[in-house]
């Protein structure tokens, strides 16, 4: 608004004369020659007068090029390509023109002007777009915007000394504008969004070039950005085809994820895993599958291994989730810390379901998040318990226990909805050997030994095979347990009614018992 | 049933598979051998 | 035993519902054969260095990927007039099977299979290469549905051509590859 008069021409004569400049055979390496010039004339136009008359040109030469795009878009006449090459000889040169202000804005040293207008400008592109997704609804293109980031994003991570001094906080920036264009606020924006987020660059320099891993939790954040947007979409039973595409898009990525930063999905396994819905079975398996690369894992199907022994088994996995922090109200967490203390306030179980029902979700009986919460936290309770007393865990030592107390009244006192997600949550952590893993394989085994009641042992079955009949990956600590369960004749798994209850169940049951056996 | 705010993400979603991005969106221009893809023969090379 | 969708029964029910209706989430059951997304899980290398696109079935190949390198070695629009238009006639088979090789998907994989075609190269359907007559060596066999006879074969992984021995069917070759109509516009 308020644009002072003459601001709109004067910004549409001096972006002609850059992009020409740009592109002329004198504009130098690199566009300095023709930089220093055009910096002479935007002095002279009186446009860096002010922050205010910076902002509105920035704005101004954004929504210019978005219009230039959308006129070349509906030039039907024209290919793809020369529709692309037509809006990309104006965006390439405005991106240049952005990085260059970036890099020579303020002295050398003083990286915060250079960060300040960085963030500036994104802030306006992010602006303009979303502005424009809301006006022009199903009829958004999202070429110009996908061009103007990845391609300022390119830029701005040559190799140049300059750049490499601020790296981190453009990373930071890049994030924050795609955590502010995440899916579920531009949705017409999701597939060039994910094209963004895994650009080779984008990872490579989130994820493997930043020092001490100090990309992670920006990285993670915009994945569970994806996996909140997809969410509804899958948990219904009928994928649409622009749903099924990102959908795999989505495999794709956390395919590459496992195979190049294991440690990365292993260190934020539990927070995607609360936002993936449960019934993306291959999805959050892949994500559970991935074991640190040191790590060599011993093949779950060697016959009487000896899981008790394996060296890792007694790490405690990283978690870089404040999962403790998500068991609200704090006045819960009060009574479950005293409950596991002392088994007191007594009326804790019996007003445990009713504290598990107040969801947030829409859709949803349960709080799901709180469910997973609450499950980790008393069973890292446990395995702290149980290490303290110099033991490690196993069917003798996980029980009795206030912890244990609390699974069991979970497992007997849950509707089958609850109980299912409960379940859902242990198996979880059925991941490669480490503490968890071990805690609570011996806790699932142990809720289906103990049961009072066969339906629990048929959700215990029904939660662990349902991971295990879809396509690979399958996690290393949900085979042991299975292998454990069905050739363990102390649980007598076969003679269950369950087991038999259809051909097709029998069939299953058999073929995973047999690719186990 | 998807709440209000997700049916109007799925209608965005729906109208942007219409226009996928491109690779050659996250490539810079190439003048001399710009990408030109075309369906060859399943039994040529494709990697 | 539990009779909602969250027990057995409830599993085997969406089991028989994925069997019967094809739109059903592939998410859940049996999920995708994640081998078949175009990404080698096997390789020794990293795979984000050529992550083509959440999309793509296939990586990158060398040519797409932008390095960092002196804006010399970019070729600007106004060299690009001056550069001689590509015109494979004029090129060795060296640098015709370098274009066939690394441009799959592309009109230049075409483009320089047809000009290898015009120099008496073959592909061979089955063999999946080239062949061509080995200099002076006539076939030992001929009918007309098949030869026998020495041939060069170009080897992609030694990248030369090999001598060989072989029985050529005339059906496993391939016709001249016929090019697109609408070849690239240069903006």
């Amino acid at each position: 608004f308020d644009d002072p008069p003459g601001l709109h021409e004067k910004t549409e004569y001096l972006l002609r004369e850059w992009v020409t400049m740009y592109h002329s055979p004198a504009a130098g390496r690199d566009s300095t020659k023709a930089f220093t010039a055009f910096v002479q004339q935007m002095h002279q136009q009186g446009i860096l007068k002010t922050d205010d008359l910076i902002t509105r040109f920035f704005r101004l030469c954004t929504e210019m090029c978005v219009d230039l795009c959308y006129r070349a878009l509906s030039e039907q006449t024209h290919s793809p390509t020369l529709i692309r090459a037509k809006c990309f000889h104006t965006l390439d040169a405005f991106v240049r023109l952005i990085a260059l202000l970036v890099k020579h804005s303020g002295d050398s040293a003083n990286t915060v002007t250079k960060i300040n207008l960085l963030h500036k400008v994104l802030g306006i592109v992010a602006g303009v777009l979303i502005q424009d997704h809301e006006v022009r609804c199903t009829e958004f293109q999202q070429l110009p915007y996908h061009r103007l980031f990845i391609m300022l994003f390119i830029e701005l991570n040559a190799p140049e000394p300059i750049l490499e001094s601020i790296n981190l906080q453009v990373l930071l920036a890049f994030c924050q504008v795609f955590h502010i264009l995440r899916p579920a606020k531009a949705p017409g924006f999701a597939y060039a969004w994910l094209e963004l987020v895994s650009h080779r660059v984008f990872i490579g320099r989130l994820l493997a070039l930043t020092p001490q891993q100090r990309g992670w939790g920006m990285y993670a954040q915009l994945l569970m950005d994806l996996f909140r947007f997809l969410s509804p979409f899958l948990r219904n039973a009928e994928l649409s085809k622009p749903t099924q595409l990102i959908y795999k898009g989505t495999l794709r990525v956390l395919l590459v994820l496992l195979h190049d930063f294991p440690e990365f999905l292993c260190d934020y396994h539990y927070a995607f895993c609360d936002v993936v819905p449960s019934n993306c079975i291959q999805m959050r398996n892949l994500i559970l599958s991935a074991f640190p690369r040191t790590m060599r894992l011993p093949d779950p199907f060697t016959p009487n291994l000896k899981v008790d022994s394996l060296p890792d088994i007694a790490q405690q996995p990283r978690i870089l989730t404040n999962f403790v922090s998500m068991i609200q109200p704090s006045s819960f967490k009060k009574d479950l810390d005293s409950y596991l203390k002392t088994r007191a306030p007594i009326n804790f179980l019996s007003e445990l379901r009713s504290n598990l029902q107040q969801s947030v979700e829409p859709g949803c009986h349960y709080n799901i998040p709180l469910i997973n919460a609450l499950v980790l936290y008393v069973g890292t309770q446990a395995i702290h318990f149980i290490h303290g007393k110099g033991q490690s865990s196993s069917m003798g030592t996980i029980a009795p226990s206030s912890h244990m107390d609390i699974f069991q009244n979970l497992a007997v006192n849950l509707d089958t909805e609850g109980r299912y997600l409960f379940l859902t949550a242990i198996a979880n952590q059925l991941r490669y050997p480490n503490s968890h893993t071990h805690y609570f394989s011996c806790t699932i085994l142990y809720l289906f030994a103990q049961a009072n009641n066969e339906q629990i042992q048929e959700q215990i079955t029904r939660v662990l095979l349902e991971r295990l009949i879809v396509n690979r990956p399958h996690p290393w600590g949900l085979l042991i347990t299975f292998i454990e369960m069905i050739k363990n004749p102390n649980f007598k798994f076969w003679n269950h009614e369950f087991v038999h209850c259809a051909p097709e169940v029998d069939k299953m049951l058999e073929s995973v018992a047999r690719s186990c056996l | 049933p998807l709440v209000k705010d997700h049916v109007y993400q799925l209608t965005m979603l729906d109208a942007a598979y219409q226009h996928l991005p491109h690779p050659s969106d996250s490539e810079r221009l190439r003048h001399y051998l710009p990408r030109n893809p075309c369906p060859t023969p399943s039994y040529y090379y494709q990697l | 035993m539990v009779t909602d969708q969250f027990g057995i029964v409830g599993l085997l029910s969406f089991i028989r519902a994925t069997e019967t209706n094809q739109h059903l989430v592939p998410a859940l059951i049996p999920g995708i054969d994640l081998t078949t997304l175009g990404l080698n899980l096997n390789s020794p290398e990293i795979l984000y260095s050529t992550f083509q696109s959440p999309w793509a079935e296939a990586p990158c190949r060398p040519q797409d990927i932008d390095f960092h390198v002196p804006s010399e070695y970019i070729t600007n629009i106004f060299i690009r007039e001056k550069l001689a238009p590509i015109k494979l006639n004029r090129y060795g088979e060296d640098l015709l099977f370098f274009l066939f090789y690394m441009s799959g998907g592309d009109v230049l994989q075409l483009a320089a299979a047809a000009e290898l075609h015009t120099r008496d190269w073959r592909y061979h359907k089955e063999e999946r290469t080239w062949m061509t007559r080995a200099p002076g060596m006539e076939a030992v066999v001929k009918t007309n549905t098949y030869e026998r006879g020495t041939y060069y074969f170009f080897d992609a992984q030694k990248w030369r051509k090999v001598a060989r021995e072989f029985h050529l069917e005339y059906d496993k070759l391939e016709e001249r590859p016929s090019l697109p109509p609408t070849l690239h516009h240069n903006p």
